[in-house]
C-alpha cells in the first residue's frame, strides 16, 4: 500500500517532531532522503526563494500492513521576509503527480506504480489564539482545491485549555467563512439502514461514533515529541516543564491519537480513495477538456 | 519621570498580555489611546500594508514613584505575506522623535518636556527553537542602532527546561555573530574599590551581583497572564494547564520578574541616560554634520 503525506507549516512548528512521533522512530535520518532536482525550476519561476520540495520514502511496518509511505516536506515555506505565493511550488507539485499518473495511464506499457500523488496534507497552523496568518489562510483555500487537507494546531501546549476551545472554534469559523474545503471522515450513515446482521450495524454505528467525535476535534491539536519519561511504571512520550509532564498520547492533553488514527488506520483508505477517484478526476477532467 | 517604552513583535506573541501582566492592570483598556496620525504617510512610503505605531499613554503609581508611561505598541509588523522593510516605520519613528527633540532644544521658549524618545525598545522573539527568524534578526540589527533593545523570548512555556536553555544558547550566538548591539545592565565595578564604608560597599557588591543575574538570564524568558488563580492561599498570576499551573512570577518558571526589575526599577534610570546621553547624542551629532 502507498500513501503519500504531505506536510506543510512554518519552521519551527514541530512538523519533524510530529512525523517522527508518528512513528516512533526517527524515519528521517534512517531512510533514503533526497530532495526533489527540478525545485530548480520553481526558483527560477518565482524568484529568488521558494519553498523547496524534499521527499523521505519509508516503510512503515505495523502489526499487520505494510505500509509503503512518501514523506513529502516542504522545507522553507513562510520562513522568509517576503513570502509571496509560497504555497505555489506545493501547488504545482500536487499538479505534476497527476499530470504524470495521467501520463502513465496513457501508456501502453505501464510504468510500476510510481504514483506521488498526494492522498494528504496535514497543515501545520500557528497557535497564536488570534486570527490566522494571511498567508496559511491563502495556502489553505488553494492546497484544499487540490488535495485533501487536515489542518492541524501545531504546538497545542500554547494554548491553555480555555484558549484551545477559543482557537479551534477561531479556526472553524475562519475555515467556513473562507470555503476551505477539509476532509472529514465519511459518515456511511446509510450502512445502519440496510438489512445487515447485529453485529455489522453495531460495528457500523461504533464507527459512525468515531467519525463524529474526530469530525467535532478537528482541527486537532498536535502535540508532539521524541522524549520519553516514566509515568506509572510505563514510558510515555513527552515534554517535561517544570510546572508538570505533557503525555502525547493523552487525550485530555492533545488530540494525536485521533490524528494517528485518521491517518494510519480509520481514514487511510478513504484518503487513497477520494484522492484517486475525487481530486484525480477533477484534475483530468480540466486537463482534458483544455 | 517620563519613561518610552516600545514594544516589537508580531501579532500573537503576548506582547499585550506581557505589558498588562507588567502593570497588573489593563491599562490598554483604562487610558488614552490614539494612533499617530502621520502612520499614512509610512503607508505610502513603504507600500500597500506597513507597520503602523500606536501610542497609549498611562501614568504608573507604584509605591514611592509616579511613572509617565508612554507605551509605543508596533500593530502589523510581521503579519503580512510580505514583511519587506517591516522594521522601517519603526525605525524612522525612533529618529523622528530625537529630530523632534533637537528642534526643542534648539527653540528660543521651549515646548513643555515633550519627549517621545524611545528608552527601551522590547523585542518579542518567536520560541522556535531554531534560528531566529530573518526578520526578526534584520529587525534586531537597525533598531539596534537606534535604541536600547531588550530582546525577549516570547512564550517561553512553548520550550520545555531543555530546549529554553539551548534557545537562549542560539539566540545569544545569533546576537554576538551579527553584531546586533543589546542593551545590559552597567556593572559599576570600580564602585566596589573606592573608599566607601561598608554599607555602600556592600550594597554595590549586591547590585553588581544582580546585574550579574540579569545579565546570564539574557534573552529572558517571558510568560504573561491576566489570569489569577490560588496557590497555597496565594492569588498568583498564571497560566492554566491540564498537565499544571504556569505561575508568571515565579523564577523557576520564566524571567518575567528579572525583566520588570530592569525595566521599572534598577536600570529605568540608566535606560533613560543611555538613551539621552548616548543614542540621542549620536543621531545630533549625525544630523549636525550633514
Ligand atoms: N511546545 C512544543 N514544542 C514542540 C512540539 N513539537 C516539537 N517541538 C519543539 O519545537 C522545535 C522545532 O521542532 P521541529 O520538529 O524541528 O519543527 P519543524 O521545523 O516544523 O520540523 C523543537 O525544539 C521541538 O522539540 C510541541 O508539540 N510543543
Ligand atoms: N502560551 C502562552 N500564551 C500566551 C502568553 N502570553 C499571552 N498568551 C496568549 O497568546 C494570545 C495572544 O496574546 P496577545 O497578548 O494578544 O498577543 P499580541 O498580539 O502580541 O499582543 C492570547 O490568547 C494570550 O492569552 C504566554 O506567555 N504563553
Amino acid at each position: 500500500q502507498i500513501f503519500n503525506l504531505m506536510v506543510v507549516g512554518e519552521s519551527g512548528l514541530g512538523k519533524t517532531t510530529f512525523i517522527n512521533t508518528l512513528f516512533q522512530t526517527t524515519i528521517k535520518e534512517r531512510t533514503t532522503h533526497y530532495e526533489r532536482e527540478s525545485s530548480e525550476d520553481y526558483i527560477k519561476k518565482v524568484g529568488a526563494k521558494t519553498t523547496n520540495i524534499e521527499i523521505t520514502r519509508c516503510v512503515l511496518e505495523e502489526k499487520s500492513f505494510n505500509l509503503k509511505l512518501n514523506l513529502i516536506d516542504t522545507p522553507g515555506y513562510g520562513d522568509f521576509i517576503n513570502n509571496n505565493k509560497a504555497w505555489l511550488p506545493l501547488s504545482d507539485f500536487i499538479d505534476e503527480q497527476y499530470d504524470h499518473y495521467m501520463r502513465q495511464e496513457q501508456q501502453p506499457f505501464r510504468n510500476s506504480k510510481f504514483d506521488l500523488r498526494v492522498h494528504a496534507i496535514v497543515f501545520f497552523i500557528r497557535p497564536t489564539n488570534g486570527t490566522m496568518k494571511p498567508l496559511d489562510i491563502i495556502t489553505m483555500k488553494e492546497l484544499s482545491k487540490k488535495a485533501n487537507l487536515i489542518p492541524v494546531i501545531a504546538k497545542s501546549d500554547t494554548l491553555s485549555t480555555t484558549e484551545l476551545i477559543d482557537f479551534k472554534n477561531k479556526v472553524r469559523k475562519c475555515i467556513d467563512e473562507k470555503a476551505i474545503h477539509i476532509f472529514t471522515p465519511p459518515l456511511f450513515e446509510d450502512d445502519i439502514n440496510s438489512n445487515l446482521d447485529e453485529d455489522t450495524t453495531n460495528n457500523n454505528k461504533l464507527a459512525i461514533q468515531h467519525a463524529k467525535q474526530l469530525i467535532e476535534s478537528m482541527p486537532f491539536a498536535i502535540i508532539g515529541s521524541e522524549d520519553q519519561y516514566e509515568v506509572n511504571g510505563n514510558k510515555v512520550f513527552g515534554r517535561k516543564y517544570p510546572w508538570g509532564l505533557i503525555e502525547v498520547e493523552n487525550e485530555s492533553h492533545c488530540d494525536f491519537r485521533k490524528l494517528r488514527s485518521l491517518l494510519l488506520r480509520t481514514n487511510l483508505l478513504d484518503l487513497i480513495h477520494s484522492t484517486n477517484e475525487i481530486h484525480y478526476e477533477e484534475y483530468r477532467k480540466v486537463r482534458l477538456q483544455v
